[in-house]
């Protein structure tokens, strides 16, 4: 078969909300 | 310098690599400064992604989770970022909530998981993700295209409004009407404000553009029914609120008027193949206001079919119409306060809503069936007018 195995690592996500918390403080830090 | 040396697509294998540090170059040309009017209009409709999607099936075929979360993470800002610079126009929030969807359905189609899989070809089932489960990424994804939706709803409800009122209740399109005024009553409008006024065909025309541009961008059938159910309802409340609060609307030669205008409204529908987007229902309340204009009001047995016939409007509508219901002629007598009270006793069981006026900020809550694509992804070519030249098919 050309099945592959179901992917096994899940990558944890954070959500929207602190996604973008994330990048607003990121920005707030550069120049 | 990358040579470029002409491959057949059969050695392709679907994916797209780029440098960790060229990330934000991506973004900023696939993203941040791609002009959905512009280049846009002649990709294929989801191409910016697929691209995305090819440059995730790289990383994680590298088994890089950090160059993966990086890449997701870059891709919802970005796409949120555009939104807020540009998140009234039209275009732009259609466009992205198209992509937006194409990536989560894309995510899906090639998760390797079966329920995902049964309609892949078994080239496409060879481009699963190897390494890692996105199904978190898939869930802020779809919270992303839900916020996107919403955008649109706002958009396309600026858009509409002033509209609605102008040419589902003022302005006459039925030859003769306009001589069967209501007595006493006089023009809201002046001739001159006329002449500016929006018409029916003015919201029709708007609705075609609407949809034309959902269509281009290649957004999924099911949702593009679902924004249309939704432009709908916001055309029928606004106007039944309107004929609720004037007096001048509310006559036998306005409940014509209305019922024409709302087969226009069917008829576009039916040519567009929307007939079973539950958009026509949205209407029923305003349909059976303006049949309540038209029939007669003055026996137990006319109380009886009202009754039977307004179901889905309120207590309150019906009295309200039947209140200002304004003769257009000397021979017609105005809905006797005993046929209202008749009215009044019969419907009192009713459990209904005491609101007089229809929410006309009401979202229905949306979904985004799974639609996968039948495009193979080792065929996809970038365009350079894209300028994306520093990432490499694989």
């Amino acid at each position: 078969s050309t099945q592959r195995p179901r992917p096994r690592v899940l990558l944890k996500a954070p959500t929207l909300a602190e996604m973008e918390e994330m990048t607003t403080s990121e920005e707030e830090e550069s120049p | 310098r990358p040579v470029n040396i002409p491959r057949k697509e059969k050695d392709f294998q679907g994916m797209l690599e780029y440098k960790k540090e060229d990330e934000p170059k991506l973004v900023k040309n696939l993203i941040l400064e791609l002009k959905p009017r512009g280049v846009a209009v002649n990709l294929i409709p989801g191409l910016p992604a697929y691209i995305l999607f090819m440059c995730v099936r790289h990383a994680d075929y590298l088994n890089d989770d950090q160059k993966v979360r990086s890449l997701l993470t870059s891709t919802i800002n970005s796409i949120k970022k555009v939104l807020k610079k540009r998140g009234d126009d039209f275009e732009t929030v259609s466009f992205w909530l198209s992509n937006t969807c194409r990536f989560l359905h894309c995510l899906k189609q090639y998760s390797g998981e079966e329920g995902f899989m049964k309609h892949n070809t078994s080239r496409q089932n060879e481009h699963c993700l190897t390494n890692f489960d996105l199904a978190e990424y898939r869930q802020v994804l779809s919270d992303l295209a839900i916020q996107i939706y919403q955008q649109l709803v706002r958009v396309l409800e600026n858009i509409l409004q002033p509209m609605i009122v102008s040419g589902m209740l003022e302005h006459e399109t039925i030859q003769g009407m306009s001589g069967v005024k209501p007595t006493g009553l006089r023009k809201r409008t002046s001739s001159i404000a006329d002449e500016g006024a929006y018409t029916l065909d003015s919201i029709l025309q708007q609705l075609g553009s609407f949809h034309s541009v959902m269509c281009q961008h290649g957004m999924d059938p099911e949702l593009i029914k679902q924004v249309v159910k939704q432009m709908f309802y916001i055309v029928g409340a606004i106007t039944l609120n309107n004929l609720l609060l004037r007096k001048d609307m509310c006559s036998w030669s306005k409940g014509m008027q209305i019922r024409y205008n709302v087969s226009q409204l069917e008829e576009w529908l039916r040519d567009k193949n929307l007939v079973n987007s539950g958009a026509k229902e949205t209407l029923e309340p305003l349909i059976q206001a303006a049949q309540l204009l038209q029939v007669k009001k003055k026996t137990d047995e006319d109380a009886e079919a009202i009754c039977s016939m307004c179901n889905a409007l309120t207590t309150a509508q019906i009295v309200k119409v039947l209140f200002l219901y304004t003769p257009v002629n000397e021979f017609e007598e105005r809905v006797s306060v005993s046929f209202i009270r008749t009215i009044q006793v019969r419907l009192r069981d009713r459990k209904d809503s005491p609101q007089l006026l229809m929410d006309a900020k009401h979202t229905f809550p949306v979904t985004f069936p799974f639609n996968p694509s039948s495009l193979a992804l080792e065929t996809i070519q970038i365009p350079t007018s894209l300028g994306l030249g520093f990432i490499s098919r694989v």
